[in-house]
């Protein structure tokens, strides 16, 4: 029974890439059948997995249904796969927003295109881009589960007001069995006070959503898309190879959704 | 002669905010005159300097010219002015980019309004949202330089060339003096080789638009926020607070526009 996910979060520079990324190579690791895919229109998920985005046909082609999903999937080191974004992307997307006030179906693209390649995987986890735009809308409008980062810095709980917003009124109009999976501190440093004041503070708000795991500040996560590796090729002792082993450990265990 | 800066960059989260503030706290300090203001739907200056934007009567009433100057604007503490963000400049926004397609002067809203205000400042600092609406529209039609910060992390180059782009097209079709004022390096990081390998990318790819000034990652640029205090009044010999001094020194000394 696959599990789909979209890491979402209105705020940009959060860490949803980084956590896409590093949280599905995890995932792979213990030996489950991992799909990640592109839905930025910035590609940086397509680049930090050392993918150049330029005369791409990416995974704008599969939600058109222009093309197969064998024609645009790519593995990782025969590891975990992935769609691309290619520079169409944004283009379906400003379509979509166009033609959204016409035609309520567009927020259904994704959901057509993707049950028909779902049960070949046991994890699809979306990357979205930093906004409640028309991909969001339709990534929600499909997935089971969001994941939530959260920076552990001041403003964190109040930026992830409008994301919630969000989630729920798809959830009431479109999707559902959309729920919010998990809260997920990041950028966490142990060093100073400040970040466990806002983990205190982001657990008053959000109890049980909120993970074990944190994930640490550690440059070497920020170093790895520099050589297209995820960190576990990259360093895989490091700091951040740890806490995303963790992290996919206790996503493992989460009862999943019905 | 005034001097008219937006700071911008469509990335979010990279300290466009942490800049404007502490950037303008520094010029205050050197004894200009300053005016910060917050052009942010989502307040994040307002509620640094310690300001609730709910029930708040902010930029956005003086840049529709309902209420004056005066009744708006606010002092930090007796050094530097500023205008906070209500819950109304969200609306706002929205109002133009439906009007702008039939009414191309709503680029020139804030220009208009600032005309009459501008000279009793040395220094008008505009903080902008992460994206290229029409409130950054607005403020890239009226001021002289836009200081772009750019994060020393992978893909710092590639997230700047979209903005560049923007800037460009402002200053063809509505505002022939602007110009990129300057680049600067944030969040730099002195103890790992990333931050400076990617200050090196910039320095090529910026000549002299990029600063020498760099403003290095510390926590105590994060917390004073959460005081509602400039990192000056927060901790005054941090190394957040010696790197704006130093920039706001380098900025004094930039050449003034024609
Ligand atoms: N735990 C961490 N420690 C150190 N650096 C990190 C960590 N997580 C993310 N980063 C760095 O922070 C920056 C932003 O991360 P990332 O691109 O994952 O955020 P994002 O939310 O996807 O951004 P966007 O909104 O632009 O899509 C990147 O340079 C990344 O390498
Ligand atoms: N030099 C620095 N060292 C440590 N933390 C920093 C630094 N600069 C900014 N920060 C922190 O990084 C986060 C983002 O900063 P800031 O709000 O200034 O970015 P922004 O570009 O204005 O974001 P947005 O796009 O949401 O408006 C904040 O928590 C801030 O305190
Ligand atoms: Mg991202
Ligand atoms: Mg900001």
């Amino acid at each position: 029974m696959v599990r789909t996910i979209a890491v979402f979060n209105l705020k940009g520079g959060v860490g949803k890439t980084t956590l896409a990324v590093n949280l599905g190579a995890a995932l792979q690791l213990m030996g489950k059948r991992v799909l990640l895919v592109d839905l930025d229109p910035q590609h940086d998920l397509t680049m930090y997995l050392g993918v150049n985005p330029a005369q791409l046909k990416g995974v704008e082609y599969f939600i058109t249904r222009d093309l197969k999903f064998a024609e645009i999937v790519r593995s990782y080191n025969h590891r975990f796969d992935f769609l691309p974004s290619g520079k169409k992307l944004r283009d379906l997307e400003d379509l979509m927003s166009a033609l959204y006030v016409n035609y309520k179906k567009m927020n259904f693209l994704i959901r057509d295109a993707f049950l028909h390649i779902e049960q070949q995987y046991d994890y699809i986890i979306f990357d979205c881009p930093p906004a409640g735009g028309q991909l969001t809308i339709n990534a929600l409008s499909y997935v089971q589960d969001v994941f939530l980062p959260v920076q552990c810095q001041f403003l964190a709980l109040r930026g992830s007001k409008k994301a919630l917003f969000l989630i729920y009124r798809v959830k009431t109009l479109f999707n559902p069995a959309l729920r919010l999976g998990a809260v997920i501190p990041v950028m966490y440093d142990p060093r100073n006070r400040l970040s466990s004041v806002i983990v205190e503070k982001l657990h008053n708000a959000y109890g049980d959503y909120l993970t074990d795991t944190k994930i640490r500040i550690n440059v070497s996560l920020a170093e790895a898309p520099g050589f297209g590796k995820t960190i576990f090729d990259y360093k895989p002792f490091s700091r951040g190879a740890q806490d995303f082993k963790k992290l996919a450990r206790e996503v493992a265990e989460m009862p999943a959704g019905e």
